[in-house]
């Protein structure tokens, strides 16, 4: 479902030059369950942003479902990630005036579920998140790891083909951090593909393939479980 | 140095009442480690920004090196954060248009060191969390766990006789949470006092005391060390 050839993302010229990811390759077939581990700094972030159709390499090709990406307008690569992706931001990006349950019904508006079944399905996940009893609150009205669910919830709420997760949880006890990969096993389990960056080795625990960065190359890449 | 006698903390009112803190009273002393552990929610965040004095409790008392932090104007409190506190925010909280270096040096300039000592220093404190070639990076030209290091560097620049930290390894792999932990512990043993919020035991195991916090209540309070 993710096939990634030579990604080459470079930034700054001359002596400010970094070299974020220094031609990395990558094939994931569809209902794998994939952990991104890696040094700060290594390039993580920035091959998940491309996987998500949210920036585009310096050099290289990425084709999403057998899509070549690269050739897509703005539009449709809005429409193809409302479409297939679920994304949760490293640093939770939520509307800074928007209630928990809005930011929620969001993705379930642009994915044209009616009006009428947007609430139900949001509250759902907001409670399988541990946030029953948050829904109105705005993000300044919510402790950073509930902040962090609410990410969660919203990328999860549409059921997406392709989950993408950047240190989902960073800011989460273990109680919570177990819910999250109780919701993430099940979608999982239902056939979609889930692919999460971490540092936490019980998070890497729970995935099928571990793929290690370091200064923006691939260094290792382990199957832990069959897909 | 730190005395919060029942501290309360309400948000809200009628149904949509909160209690963040439901009397909580704490005293460390000069020279100790304190990690605060507790389900996301449980009120530590909350806790914290009293004893950094950036925000009031709705009852209770607060007094920072035997002064009653209730009665001080504005003015006075931001004296006091200035002159005594480091201050790592859950959320990095950094300058958005301001380099890497720049932010580092700020606390220096409000301590009143002269200009010409400020950038070295800075410089040294970035080269320690790992960043000594990221210097003139902004915020959205770092990493996650980058800018993560580079509010740690901020609080620990003025090495402040209190340093509070609320999750400062969230997005860091282990190696730069074992940096990270070596200049904690070399600000401790100097005498300074450490109050840090953490969800991870390898960062609680380095504490001389643990506190636990479940709903707003300090459930557990053991020593593991000798101040
Ligand atoms: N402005 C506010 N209005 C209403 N409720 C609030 C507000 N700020 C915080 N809260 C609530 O107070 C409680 C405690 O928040 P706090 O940020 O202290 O938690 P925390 O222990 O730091 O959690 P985490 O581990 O997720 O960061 C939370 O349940 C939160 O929803
Ligand atoms: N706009 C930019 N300009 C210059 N350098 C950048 C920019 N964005 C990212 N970088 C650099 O690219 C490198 C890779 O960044 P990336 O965010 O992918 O790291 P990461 O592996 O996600 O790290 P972390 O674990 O800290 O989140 C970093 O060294 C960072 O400083
Ligand atoms: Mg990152
Ligand atoms: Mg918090």
């Amino acid at each position: 479902v993710v096939l990634a050839r030579d990604l080459v993302m470079t930034y700054g010229e001359g002596d400010a030059t970094v070299h974020a990811l220094r031609g990395v390759s990558l094939s994931v077939d569809r209902g794998d369950y994939v952990a991104i581990m890696g040094s700060s700094g290594s390039g993580k972030s920035t091959l998940l942003n491309i996987i998500g159709c949210l920036d585009a390499p310096t050099s290289g090709t990425y084709e999403l479902d057998g899509v070549d990406v690269g050739d897509l307008s703005d539009n449709d690569l809005t429409d193809l990630r409302n479409d297939k992706l679920g994304f949760v931001f490293q640093g939770f990006n939520l509307l800074r005036r928007t209630s928990a349950v809005r930011q929620v019904e969001l993705p379930l508006a642009y994915a044209g579920v009616p009006r009428r079944e947007r609430r139900p399905r949001a509250l759902a996940m907001l409670e399988a998140v541990g946030l029953g009893e948050r829904i109105d609150h705005l993000p300044t009205q919510l402790s950073g790891g509930q902040q962090q669910r609410v990410a969660v919830a919203r990328a999860l709420v549409t059921e997406p083909a392709l989950l993408l997760a950047d240190e989902p949880t960073g800011n989460l006890d273990s109680r919570s951090t177990d819910d999250l990969l109780g919701l993430f096993a099940q979608l999982n389990s239902d056939g979609r593909t889930i692919i999460v960056i971490t540092h936490e080795d019980a998070v890497a625990a729970e995935a099928k393939r571990v793929l290690v960065l370091t200064d923006g190359e691939i260094v290792e890449d382990r199957r832990q479980a069959p897909v």
